[in-house]
């Protein structure tokens, strides 16, 4: 081997324990105490697209701005109805500001019905407690997929509504309080987008007020339609269709990574 | 590994010998001397041969690069040394034995996002700056 070589990069191999605190150093570069165990092995499911689909958008203008470090986005909103759920217009200037995204898995789902007068609608649920600490809410939204629904409710307007539970009773109505609505025609399809930011904060800072959110279906003439039979995808539809929300955080300080 | 983006198949294995990284080396610079001047070297940063793939969603890995060279006096213009450096060479020259010359370390670096799942399958996409070289100079 010519002796002249300088720069011969592999002196040694790293020892075993070199090599776990190489990784454990990784790690806490990536803000993470140990190496996350994902339960649910879902890279297909809605959320995950949904994220992928911004982590493309961060990607194409990385080093850009001037220090290198900013990001800027001449990034087209498209409004998919079939495939993933693609970010909006709003979604890019929500991540410009942003440090970190984080989307949320839809812990429980409870279609429920009440009788005199009828009223169905349907709760979900999110665990805001695993934010990493320094990060403040910028804004907040909770996704839901429509499908196409055939004859039963042609020509209908659905008003479709998303509530925060503020307070829980037994064998009556919780206590609501109304965050966002759309109105829609029965026959439309696609992912409909709610605004649940104040919402959001709230729980991050108040953990046990985190009562989940619920959503109801009515016509103009106030009938009370079940959410299954307006079209919209719950837990156990489609992967690339499930609900999830989507939060965009600003860092409130300077992170130091901890000693070791 | 140090080799191009699209590295050789056997992965695993480290190169045989340094010729791949060499050639890597001399293919970038024409004269020996400069050769030795500080500069950016390729290094790739794989999550997958760390066996991450199964929770970062995105990247599979990426180009951290690493500057190495000497900064030795005197610090002509290829080792994009700081005004500054040449004070520190002179006091290097007064007391060597605890003075270090300048060090050839990055002078710019890029940020790069990370999309990864947390223990609970929630989804985080994340920046951190200062993760890639794109600059290395003598300070």
């Amino acid at each position: 081997l010519d002796n002249e070589v300088h720069s011969s990069f592999i002196h040694r191999r790293l020892r075993s324990q070199e090599r776990r605190e190489m990784q454990r150093e990784i790690l806490s570069i990536l803000g993470l105490p140990h190496r996350p165990r994902p339960h649910l092995q879902g890279k297909h499911n809605s959320a995950p697209m949904f994220m992928l689909d911004l982590y493309n958008a961060m990607a194409v203008e990385e080093g850009g701005g001037p220090d290198g470090q900013g990001f800027s986005y001449p990034y087209k909103a498209v409004f998919s109805t079939q495939g993933p759920p693609l970010a909006s217009l709003q979604d890019s200037r929500f991540l410009t500001d942003a440090d970190m995204v984080m989307s949320f898995v839809n812990l429980v789902e409870h279609d429920k019905e009440f009788f005199h007068p009828r009223y169905h609608h349907r709760e979900f649920r999110f665990d805001l407690s695993k934010i990493p600490e320094g990060e403040a809410v910028t804004a907040a939204e909770f996704r839901i997929y429509k499908d196409y629904i055939r004859e039963r409710f042609d020509n209908q307007t659905f008003r479709i509504r998303v509530y925060q539970v503020l307070q829980e009773h037994l064998g009556r109505d919780s206590d609501l309080f109304l965050l966002d609505s759309r109105t829609l025609w029965a026959s439309e399809e696609g992912w409909l987008v709610f605004d649940i930011t104040a919402t959001s904060n709230h729980w991050v800072v108040n953990p046990r007020h985190n009562l989940g959110l619920q959503l109801s279906v009515e016509t103009l003439d106030g009938q009370s339609i079940n959410p299954k039979l307006a079209g919209l995808v719950g837990r156990h539809g489609p992967q690339n269709k499930q609900p999830f929300m989507v939060a965009f955080f600003k860092a409130t300080e300077v992170h130091l990574r901890s000693i070791r | 590994s140090t080799g191009g983006k699209q590295r050789s198949q056997n992965r695993s294995k480290p190169p045989k010998n340094q010729e791949a990284l060499r050639v890597t080396n001399v293919a970038e610079n024409s004269s020996s001397d400069q050769r030795q001047a500080c500069k950016k070297h390729e290094l790739y940063v794989s999550f997958r041969d760390l066996g991450w793939q199964d929770w970062i969603i995105a990247p599979e890995g990426y180009a951290a690069y690493y500057c190495e060279g000497e900064c030795a006096f005197p610090l002509n213009s290829y080792m994009n040394a700081t005004n500054h450096a040449i004070v520190q060479t002179l006091v290097h020259f007064i007391n060597p034995d605890t003075v270090p010359k300048p060090c050839c370390a990055p002078t710019q670096l890029n940020a790069i996002s990370v999309l990864y799942f947390d223990d609970s399958s929630n989804v985080i996409l994340k920046k951190y700056r200062n993760m890639v070289v794109r600059a290395c100079g003598c300070h």
